[in-house]
């Protein structure tokens, strides 16, 4: 069995997040992490994506936050334009 | 529940709807009924009324499309996002789209229209999204019954805080 699969799929995780964030979180990115202290604008809207959801704020993509981006959903962003 | 932010919802109560075209997944009643449903959701617990036009441009205008389709929010193909509509304005406020490259039903067999469109006639009329899970407004689809459909509180308070309740 594969010994690093996880990385991958973390890999994949995170762009489908930042994807989901810019569609439905106006997340503005310019592909670069912030090397800033702080959160940078990605775990930022994780957190705003994870508050506005219902679900645990930890700026991290657990299967809880996974899961429920993966559901099918109205195409209506959920911040302020 | 929230409202879109400087936006009353409508300033007529008397709203008219319009159905451009139909999904291929299903007969055309239970699409008509489907829709005649989802307003009625809404017209019970305010003064709104909604009555169907055929030949002149309404309010609501209702059509399936899919990828690009004449706005800025082209679909995605099958899943990810089902559907969207645009809040209560002239012109494109109010319309609402559904993603033909869904498999569209009147059962659990796929994305249940009525509850699709109910959900998305709730942006036509002024409100946004709920963070609320177990409300009609939050963001994710989740099957109902559509028998047992009950408009739940949340999106009961966020529509009688733009349009007032019905009075019976």
């Amino acid at each position: 069995f594969p010994a690093k699969a996880p990385e991958a799929n973390k890999e994949t995780d995170a762009k489908f997040a930042e994807e989901y964030l810019k569609k439905y979180y106006n997340l503005q990115t310019n592909g670069r992490q912030s090397r800033k202290k702080g959160d940078g604008p990605l775990i930022t809207k994780i957190k705003e994506m994870q508050q506005f959801l219902g679900l645990k704020v930890t700026g991290i993509l657990d299967s809880d936050t996974m899961e429920v981006m993966h559901q099918p959903r109205c195409g209506f962003v959920d911040a302020g334009e | 529940f929230s409202t879109f932010p400087g936006n009353r919802g409508w300033s007529k109560r008397e709203l008219t709807y319009r159905i451009i075209n139909y999904t291929p997944d299903m007969p055309r009643s239970e699409v008509d009924h489907a829709i005649q449903r989802a307003f009625r959701v809404w017209s019970d617990v305010t003064p709104l009324t909604f009555t169907r036009v055929y030949d002149v441009t309404s309010d609501i205008e209702i059509s399936f499309a899919a990828q690009v389709h004449n706005d800025f929010y082209p679909f995605d193909g099958p899943h990810g996002t089902l559907a969207h509509a645009f809040a209560p304005s002239s012109g494109i406020g109010g319309d609402a789209h559904f993603d033909e490259d869904e498999t569209w039903t009147s059962g659990s067999n796929g994305y249940n229209l009525f509850i699709v469109a109910a959900h998305e006639f709730g942006h036509s009329l002024g409100l946004l999204h709920s963070n609320d899970p177990s409300a009609l407004m939050y963001p994710t689809y989740h099957y109902t019954e559509p028998s047992e459909f009950r408009l739940p509180e949340d999106d009961v308070n966020g529509i009688q805080s733009l349009y007032g309740a019905r009075i019976t």
